[in-house]
């Protein structure tokens, strides 16, 4: 006899885990701190903060493969509203990230997912302090329930809040394998380091080593804005959605007018006039058949403007560059910065960089690929992103013999990443944001055959 | 002001719905297709059915750069009991297989996904038929309610089922690109069928073209059997779960055997020697100090049996061979399978053959690799599968030169199969599978230079 049942969202993420990164304890170790330092960050920059983030790791215990740790982030963020702390950390799919805007943060997920992790490896209750920066700093010890999709409280305190202090704190406890997961967490910190020089970061490692990037710009990135919709990203349940939820004397006109991201009045009426609905039809009017061609002829019609890419937050290529010579000392660099494209509906920006020589890692003729989106370094899963499919494809047409190693940077910002799994470590090769890539990479492998060929050719007059 | 907000599973997965494989119109239809069959054949296989399974897909419009189909599917499996009709298919995590049990669905997604996807691109209702042999047919039209992740019925109807049939038939409308995704389609039924001899399937493509794949062996494959939890599999939060669903005055040591994949009375007093915990304590007075040491002897103790394969389905190596012969008709093939091994604590067989020459496509030299999982075609995400990364290191190593192309085919049979994500299309690189796995193809390499050498000699020795 079949057993029949229902899952909640904590027992789905829970019982595949290793879907939202949490594979094993190397791997878990590297998700949680990502994923706790991507929601400091978006809490600073989403809101003109200068993000001051403390993280320190410290080994607590030992088992036979793994080790327990002690893993505590402090960041000078936003900071929680005292009615959401608990749902933010202790509920799954509940974020304030549901909005199409460009941030780090998108499932609802990663937070939950990393003290649930520690929880189901050590039993220990998680601590959250927060404070918005209003007169009361709030700590909630609590545990998830798993069943129900539940915070459990164990204890909440309130305290003044006599410094005016904003920003969370989360301490919890979690199994690990830090030697083994060293190398990609102090590479997650050196490759978001140089892409953030506002961001103020310190790392306290296992073994008493401190990581430090102090800022060395004192100016906050433009943050990115949020949007509605764009015709081409819907379908035809979102249209339904946004009719019901509208008022049923509304007309059509002013229906698209305010729902939709850059329909202004004149083009609600040209794209009626193309869909064959007179502009002053009450959304209460519209029938099933009605509702069918409004859908095709959004979809379908060219004369809406491209998706605003103002409300983008890109790295800059000045920032790219500094960061990148900073870091990696080349011997050349170049970077390129797209122009805006749009993929259903969501604008995205592709940044990139070639750096030669130097400390770029690898061996001579090697080309390393660096991969960010949304600024997050991505450290796995490179043989299935668009960007190494289309390096790959690239580098059987162009060639490239270099004396000395070379690598490539690409930045994709979007109010979607088309990311291939809640793990975030991959991005799905979508046609336009393949097109942009390729387009980059092409430029930047140009311009330094170009290059290599003015230094031979100086080697070679030299010589003579 | 941030908006904080919790989305239901249905309204997650709609938003992130590429992630489950539904990231454009082409690939859309493929999933959906692959889904429903899915389901069939562990509807039928599950239950020792011989699956006779008729897929028809039928254009019926066409927008800008897609195509709208009615796609139709019917099996003579199990079918679904009348109250568990609408969940099953209108809510999602809703499943049959939240069991640790060999089958090819896992998430309690695929299905309401397809049908999700073809509400949201034609805004049409679905038709769902069922019966398990009783004296009933059931018929339900329904939507899924996406904000509430609830089946909504349009009607619902019950007929006497005088025939006593028993099966379930899915009709419904979604938007695809079947030129696009054709090739597909065919290849993934073309390779299910090598697979499955036992299985009749028929599909009727929208060009009117008939893929009819005849039963050509009258024998079910031994069922996969369900089994409880092996030592190695559990979490802490798992043990706990474990321990509050037991009565209190139980024993440890009943609970074990009790709880325990393969965990007999002597093998539990053994362990529990080990644990330092008294055999005859209750469960009632394991408190969390004693519960922790429990769960860490649980995890370090080496005295446990294996989980046992016998509750696998492997495909069979005869079943492999005869398949591979009839699909290629190879001048060579040679199959293995490697002893069973486990992973976390779910048992695992790799199943894997070489064929070379016939009809086995590509050029000279070329090695083409077709994975399985659970006898699922995995037919995207190459780049990212454990078997391709395997297969690309041991290039380097053999240095195969073949005058004609290569086919490597690989199979892994598992409770849980470590899929990447949701869409089910790669497998991670556990390291016990990634073992096997080169273990496997080392094997077949070998095996096949010894016969290219003999084959070569051959060839001198009759020139002399
Ligand atoms: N350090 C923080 N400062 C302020 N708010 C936070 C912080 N950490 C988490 N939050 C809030 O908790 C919510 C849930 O976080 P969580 O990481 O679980 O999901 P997310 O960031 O929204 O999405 P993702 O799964 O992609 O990370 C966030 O959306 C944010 O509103
Ligand atoms: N053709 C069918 N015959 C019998 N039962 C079915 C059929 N299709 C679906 N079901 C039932 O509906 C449940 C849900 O199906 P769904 O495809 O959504 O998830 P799943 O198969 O359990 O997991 P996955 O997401 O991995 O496919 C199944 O577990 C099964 O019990
Ligand atoms: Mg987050
Ligand atoms: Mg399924």
């Amino acid at each position: 006899m079949e057993e029949y049942k229902e899952l909640s969202p904590s027992e789905f993420f829970y019982r595949n885990k290793e879907i939202a990164g949490f594979s094993n304890p190397a791997r878990s170790l590297y998700t949680a701190i990502r994923e706790l330092f991507e929601n400091s960050m978006d809490a600073c920059e989403l809101n003109e903060i200068l993000p001051e983030i403390v993280i320190s790791l410290r080994k607590v215990g030992e088992r036979q493969k793994t080790e327990i740790y002690r893993l505590y982030i402090q960041d000078n963020g936003s900071g929680i509203p005292k009615k959401h702390i608990l749902n933010a950390l202790g509920k799954m799919l509940f974020s304030s990230k549901y909005v199409i805007r460009q941030s780090r943060g998108t499932f609802g997920l990663g937070g939950t997912m990393s003290l649930l992790y520690g929880q189901i490896t050590t039993g220990k209750p998680v601590k959250v302090v927060s404070s918005t920066g209003n007169s009361q700093i709030h700590q909630y010890v609590f545990k998830i329930d798993v069943r129900s999709n539940q915070p459990k409280i164990y204890s909440e305190k309130s305290y003044r809040n006599y410094r005016k202090w904003r920003g969370t704190i989360i301490e919890f406890y979690l199994e690990g394998n830090y030697p083994k997961a060293m190398r990609y967490i102090i590479n997650y910190f050196k490759l978001t380091a140089a892409i953030t020089p506002h961001a103020d970061i310190l790392f306290l490692d296992p073994y008493g080593t401190m990581y430090y990037f102090p800022r060395t710009i004192n100016k906050t990135p433009q943050p990115p804005k949020k949007i509605k919709p764009h015709p081409h990203g819907i379908d035809l349940e979102l249209l339904k959605t946004l009719i019901e939820r509208s008022p049923s004397h509304m007309t059509v006109k002013e229906f698209l007018v305010k729902s939709f991201h850059r329909v202004g009045s004149s083009t609600a009426v040209k794209f009626l006039k193309y869909a064959k609905i007179r502009p002053d039809t009450k959304l209460g009017d519209l029938d099933d058949t009605l509702i069918d061609r409004l859908y095709t002829a959004l979809t379908s019609y060219d004369g809406f403007i491209a998706p605003n890419s103002d409300i983008l937050s890109p790295i800059g290529e000045d920032v790219l560059r500094e960061g990148i010579t900073k870091e990696f000392r080349p011997e050349y660099i170049d970077t390129v910065t797209r122009p805006p494209s749009s993929y259903r509906g969501h604008p995205f920006i592709v940044e990139a960089a070639l750096a030669y020589g130097g400390e770029i890692p690898g061996q001579a003729g090697d080309i390393t690929l660096f991969r960010y989106a949304n600024k997050i370094p991505l450290l796995y899963d490179e043989g299935s992103d668009v960007s190494y499919i289309v390096l790959e494809r690239l580098k059987q047409s162009y060639r490239i013999s270099s004396d000395k190693p070379l690598a490539i940077f690409i930045h994709i910002a979007s109010t979607k990443v088309p990311f291939k799994s809640v793990g975030k470590e991959a991005i799905a090769d979508a046609p336009e944001i393949e097109r942009e890539i390729e387009l980059a990479m092409r430029t930047l492998l140009r311009n330094f055959i170009k290059y290599r060929r003015r230094v031979v050719r100086k080697r070679e007059a030299v010589r003579r």
